[in-house]
């Protein structure tokens, strides 16, 4: 099964 | 102060038809440079980011940095009054609790004010790092637009993968499957007919159509679209926006569990 990922894992915090 | 004048307002009219559904409320940063959006969707699967340069607008001044609370339903409302070819203007005071669109009829027979009321918004501004993408693909964005709603009849995601020979968007239902490919194909007569494909590695990534589909809400601001992909990380649908910046979505992947 695939799962959606969370645009901000991908990104840093500022 | 901050003022803007936009010879051509109907960009800033575009901007807002395609954002306005993805993104409920958020900041326009304006400086001296220009004016920025960052903001998520609120389920935050997909980033809009936006760009509009001060140097693209006919009168552009910023004393300070200000970050402009803005409902975007609201704000669309507003714009839908001001005419296709009106010039927009952009006011707002350093310490004001509002924002004032003027509407400026091309032979200047028709003045229009419309004050808007701003919000406090706590933003969460994210840091996107540069990165080189394994594939990059510039197509006619009207063709991407139709691929996206063709395939969102059909199917709840979307597999785009990328080879040298060109960009294949599949999906899959309940009453059946589809494939979509469109070669590289930079012999057309118009430059904003060709697709073209640069790719250093072949790619393939799933993601949810009705991201997409969303995204190409754009598609009025710029006759191409480019889509960068790199093997787990977001796709960057972006639509430049001639002489001013651009309009770019990130989408973050479908991955196996």
């Amino acid at each position: 099964a695939l799962k959606q990922t969370n645009i901000k894992s991908f990104f840093v915090t500022k | 102060m901050f003022e803007g004048r936009l010879l051509q307002g109907s960009l800033l009219k575009k901007v807002l038809e395609a954002i306005k559904d993805l993104v409920t409320d958020t900041n326009f940063d304006c400086s001296e440079t220009g004016i920025a959006l960052q903001a998520m969707d609120s389920s935050h699967v997909a980033l809009v980011s936006l760009l509009l340069k001060d140097t693209g607008f006919d009168h552009f001044r910023c004393d300070r940095n200000l970050a402009l609370g803005i409902n975007l339903q609201n704000m669309s409302k507003m714009l839908k009054c001001a005419g296709n070819d009106d010039i927009i203007t952009l006011k707002a005071e350093d310490e004001g609790d509002t924002i004032t669109f003027m509407f400026e009829s091309p032979n200047q027979d028709k003045i229009s004010d419309f004050e808007m009321k701003l919000m406090d918004i706590d933003s969460e501004h994210l840091g996107i790092p540069d990165t080189d993408y394994q594939a990059i693909v510039t197509m006619p964005s009207a063709e991407f637009q139709r691929i996206v709603r063709d395939l969102s009849s059909i199917g709840d995601t979307a597999v785009i993968g990328v080879t040298k020979e060109g960009i294949s968007f599949s999906t899959g239902g309940d009453i059946g499957k589809a494939n979509i490919v469109c070669r590289q194909n930079t012999n057309v007569d118009k430059e904003e007919d060709q697709t073209t494909v640069e790719i250093h590695e072949p790619v393939s990534l799933t993601f949810a159509l009705r991201y997409l589909n969303s995204f190409t809400k754009a598609t009025a601001l710029s006759p191409q679209v480019t889509l960068s992909l790199s093997k787990e990380l977001p796709i960057v649908v972006e639509y430049k926006i001639e002489k001013m910046g651009f309009l770019r979505f990130y989408l973050a992947p479908k991955i196996e569990e």
